[in-house]
């Protein structure tokens, strides 16, 4: 099972319309696919129009079994839901005197055969949490905008990235995904030529501004059945193709 | 002294570009003003092109004064610096019995002479920090883009204050400011219009999207500074004297 992490500290990159687009089109090619949320903010199952009655912090703290919280969200795509409980979950993984960073990993290590994908929506920042989904998973793609503030996001993020690799070696940074590419914008040239010359062979092609991606959420549709056809579902679409070429 | 928190969990709307500018403005007319950045990404402090030896988090932890911490970034401009440390203060927080929500608080508590305004850039998420920021101030100013997501965010957010105002009781959400709008984008209206029915005398004026705004940090300038006379530095010296006559 292949298991990514779609995570930058930066907020409002993309990395919840990334988790739920690219998880929902590697279910439509067939995969069995997973998508964890563990954010706070839960906002995953909202996208998907979808609930469920139990959440990753149950799960986490041992009350319900991995394979009772999870939601079919859409044919061969399971959501394990986040929310405001994960804030407690932080709590639990801060006071535990050794081996906090693996909580997630060993809870979920039961549902390993049943996927051929885990795709991890987390939020933004950098805590307990966020560390514990880094543990989860070994490979991490990084949405990032097109502007300073997020560019420098991705530059600490790599960073904080290199000091958790030492206690998890296979971890690596595979995908780096501009998103909110806009050709009219001069500057979002400027930073997509600063992002090739950082990062060249795991630069992705760019997800294009499109504002059927923010309308999409309201109707609980992926961009797929929202509006087909459109850059946002062809963007997302290449995206799916290229991370199952690389399997 | 008036505190104000620039706040919403959701990631990406504007909190640290308003913190900034807010503070900024309010110190240009004559305000004595401390910006805490309370945030483990720290880019208050790169937006406004300064740098300091210490930050939040040794001054909560007790291991530097208050005043010691502080960075000169305008004239009657104080920035106490945010940063990776912050992820430390967490566990520190989240370790301790009780009073924990009250750290930063009493660890900031002899600066409350020194100043007219004190403005907390906060981090997005839900966790111990955002919640010891809420506890320090007594007034919420809370950006939100004019998405379904970020809206969605917003009403998450005032069901979380509610429940901390029954330990807090004069904390209220003061301030709702609409960012990103743009009058090209037909949502923006209906999340407008779905603002002003929910929030009405809190809504403020909508700070326009202007690309000098995303470019301003990569020079280290205020948009006044930067873009003076641009769409975003008429939009937030509206705010400030907004702000400023609500003394
Ligand atoms: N390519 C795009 N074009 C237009 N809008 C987009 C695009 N990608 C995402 N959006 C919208 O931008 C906002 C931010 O995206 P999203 O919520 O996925 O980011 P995030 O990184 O998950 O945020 P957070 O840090 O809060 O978790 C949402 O309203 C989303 O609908
Ligand atoms: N009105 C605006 N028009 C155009 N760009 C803007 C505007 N406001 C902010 N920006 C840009 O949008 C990005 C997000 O803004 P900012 O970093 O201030 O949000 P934030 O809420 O502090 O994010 P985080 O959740 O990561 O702390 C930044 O690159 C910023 O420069
Ligand atoms: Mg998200
Ligand atoms: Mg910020």
């Amino acid at each position: 099972m292949r298991r990514i992490a779609i995570a930058l500290s930066k907020g409002g990159v993309g990395k919840t319309t990334t988790a739920v687009n690219l998880a929902a089109g590697l279910a439509q090619q067939g995969r069995r696919v997973l998508i964890v949320d563990a954010d706070t903010q839960g906002q995953a199952a909202r996208m998907l129009g979808v609930q469920g009655p139990h959440s990753l912090a149950e799960v986490a703290a041992g009350d319900v079994a991995p394979t009772a919280a999870l939601v079919a969200a859409r044919p061969g795509l399971w959501l394990l839901p986040g929310g405001r409980g994960l804030a407690g979950l932080k709590r639990v993984i801060d006071r535990k005197e050794f081996g906090g960073e693996r909580t997630v990993r060993e809870a979920l290590a039961p549902l390993d055969e049943q996927f051929d994908f885990a795709i991890v929506d987390t939020a933004p920042g950098w805590d307990a949490l966020a560390v514990n989904a880094l543990f989860y998973v070994n490979e991490v793609l990084a949405p990032v905008s097109l502007e300073v503030l997020a560019l420098q996001g991705l530059i600490d993020f790599t960073q904080n990235l290199r000091s958790l690799q030492q206690y998890h070696e296979r971890l690596h940074l595979r995908y780096v995904l501009p998103t909110f590419y806009d050709r009219r914008v001069r500057k979002s040239d400027e930073i997509h030529r600063q992002l090739q010359s950082h990062f060249g062979a795991q630069l992705c092609q760019p997800i294009r501004y499109n504002v059927r991606l923010s309308e999409a959420p309201g109707f609980g549709q992926t961009i797929y059945e929202y509006a087909a056809g459109s850059p946002g579902a062809d963007d997302y679409q290449h995206l799916v193709t290229k991370v199952m070429q690389d399997e």
